[in-house]
């Protein structure tokens, strides 16, 4: 089962057409392999970007250099999927 | 029964699908569980119908779950679901729908994928068919249908998360439900539900052009989306596809409006702002709720202005 340890996933609220682009260019930045859960489309709706623990600080230097702030939405992923694995067990197991 | 059910947790598949028999049990006269075929991975795709009787009569569809990792989509369906079956009856506006049109619900419209985000990749959105010559599994089934079909908003590598695929409907999971709305000829709404942005859009999604009921469609949305946010104050932008989020080619209600099934419309349900796909079990009621509200609305309209 593929795991997620470390993987942070980031909310940037976009404040210009060319922080727009700069994620556009960041998303077809293949070998960071990130994953755009909400797509860089416009002002009015925020980007969020799946980071794999090894392409962080690259990520993170990217858009500090480029003064797009972002916040940190889900700090490590894998541990919210433990937790959203348990419950279900838990779950299954009280219908049970 | 279905009381020991919890409809405020995720389920996996098989869960899913043993619940549909006992609702179906449940309520005999009013909902059928219709196989439309088969998945890639062969897994059944059920569609629960719900009908008082008639054939091919005015029909509503509602598809959740195309993109596997949106969990809360997949859940709000089952809410849905039994949600129209335990108000059958009770509430008369829902009643009076179904005197006069039938509801059809795929509530797992990606069972392979759904099946994968549970035993190896929380984050897989794709369907699990093999790519010929790439190592890389999987078409965005939301991009394979044919409206526009390989244009932009869609890529034509397979490793890509919105690849479109070989060929319009060459999923074998749209073309079954392609197969099941030609054949049956008489949907009047196409309603597909995905998550999260919380947006309710109509079509086009494969060019910014206006449709030609693009003031109805704009407004029964905005109507919808009042209700919903009346509910938590769920904040929602309503819109096309094109001028809310992104052009994107090949998508299903884009399909269904092209057909002539004039209200499509697709939903992208909540986020908090905190978790994205991962929405809390505690949430899919709330979320449930509220886009029932919305969905309501919409299928009252329809039923009201029959075309």
């Amino acid at each position: 089962e593929k795991v997620f340890i470390g993987d942070q996933v980031i909310r940037i609220n976009v404040e210009s057409e060319e922080q727009i682009q700069l994620l556009q260019a960041l998303e077809r930045e293949q070998d960071w392999e990130l994953d755009f859960w909400l797509h860089p489309v416009s002002t009015e709706l925020p980007v969020d970007i799946r980071v794999p623990y090894s392409s962080l600080s690259a990520v993170k230097d990217y858009l500090s250099a480029h003064n797009i702030p972002f916040s940190v939405m889900i700090n490590n992923l894998q541990e919210l999927l433990d937790e959203e694995k348990s419950e279900m067990e838990e779950n299954q197991m009280r219908e049970r | 029964g279905t009381g020991g059910f919890n409809f405020g947790a995720y389920h996996p598949l098989e869960t899913i699908y043993s619940w549909m028999d006992t609702l179906v049990a449940e309520h005999p006269n009013l909902i059928t569980k219709v196989e439309i075929g088969r998945s890639y991975e062969n897994r059944p795709m059920f569609v629960l119908k719900f009908s008082t009787g008639g054939n091919k009569r005015p029909a509503i569809w509602i598809d959740t779950g195309i993109h596997s990792r949106e969990w809360v989509s997949q859940a709000t369906g089952v809410w849905t679901a039994n949600k129209i079956a335990a108000d059958y009856g009770t509430d008369a506006s829902l009643t009076s729908l179904l005197k006069t049109m039938d509801i059809y619900m795929l509530i797992l419209a990606n069972p392979d994928g759904y099946v994968y985000t549970h035993t190896s990749d929380r984050m897989w959105r794709k369907t699990r068919s093999r790519n010929p010559g790439s190592m890389c599994r999987g078409v965005d089934p939301n991009r394979n249908w044919d409206a526009g079909f390989s244009g932009p908003g869609a890529s034509n590598k397979p490793c890509s998360d919105s690849y479109h695929g070989p060929s319009a409907h060459s999923e074998v999971e749209v073309k079954n439900v392609v197969n099941l709305i030609k054949s049956h000829g008489n949907f009047k709404s196409f309603i597909s539900v995905h998550a999260y942005s919380q947006l309710l859009m109509y079509p086009y999604g494969y060019n910014c052009r206006d449709v030609s009921h693009q003031r109805e469609l704009d407004s029964i949305g905005r109507a919808a989306v009042q209700k919903l946010t009346s509910l938590y104050g769920t904040r929602y932008k309503v819109g096309s596809i094109c001028k809310i989020i992104y052009q994107a080619s090949g998508g299903s209600i884009d399909w269904s409006y092209n057909l002539g099934i004039k209200y499509s419309f697709a939903f992208e349900l909540r986020d908090t702002g905190r978790y994205g796909f991962i929405l809390p079990a505690n949430q899919i009621i709330p979320t449930a709720s509220e886009t029932w509200l919305a969905l309501k609305h919409i299928m009252e309209y329809v039923r009201d202005h029959p075309y």
